[in-house]
């Protein structure tokens, strides 16, 4: 068996249950776009933002972590993140993807697409940042 | 067994505010 690094959130297993905002009870592998879309809707303080995949580069720091860099939003703001290549994203009608798919899944049992350069992928943002 | 709210699943990008 394996185990997952211990900077990977223990969410992304395989199996682990996640509250929605209305209370319903969901597996990870199953949630779908329109969990998250209804979700941030009943949220008072939290919105989704489309964040589409700009580019993806190795770290310098360690090959274990990639640097994604997305446009966010509707301003298209340019934020990167330094994730473990495994991390998983949620991307638009389409689910679960990282840069490593296959260690995803090794390491997680979740099922998981490559993360590619023009996926959108769901991120929060506030609802009253202004 | 642990339960996770939605919301810890998806990265908080926030983006920089410039005015």
């Amino acid at each position: 068996s394996t185990v997952a690094p211990p900077s990977l959130p223990p969410y992304f297993i395989k199996g682990s249950i996640i509250q929605l905002a209305d209370g319903e009870l969901k597996r990870v592998e199953d949630l779908k776009t329109e969990d998250f879309i209804q979700s941030a809707e009943i949220s008072s303080e939290l919105k989704i933002d489309s964040s589409t995949v700009e580019r993806i580069e190795g770290s310098h720091t360690s090959p274990n972590f990639a640097v994604v860099q997305f446009s966010v939003g509707e301003h298209r703001a340019q934020v990167s993140v330094e994730v473990l290549v495994e991390y998983p994203f949620f991307v638009f009608g389409q689910g679960w993807s990282s840069c490593c798919p296959d260690r995803t899944t090794q390491l997680l049992e979740l099922p998981c697409t490559k993360l590619s350069v023009g996926d959108v992928c769901i991120s929060l943002t506030l609802k009253n940042l202004r | 067994v642990p339960v996770f709210p939605w919301h810890s699943l998806v990265p908080f990008l926030a983006p920089t505010q410039s005015d």
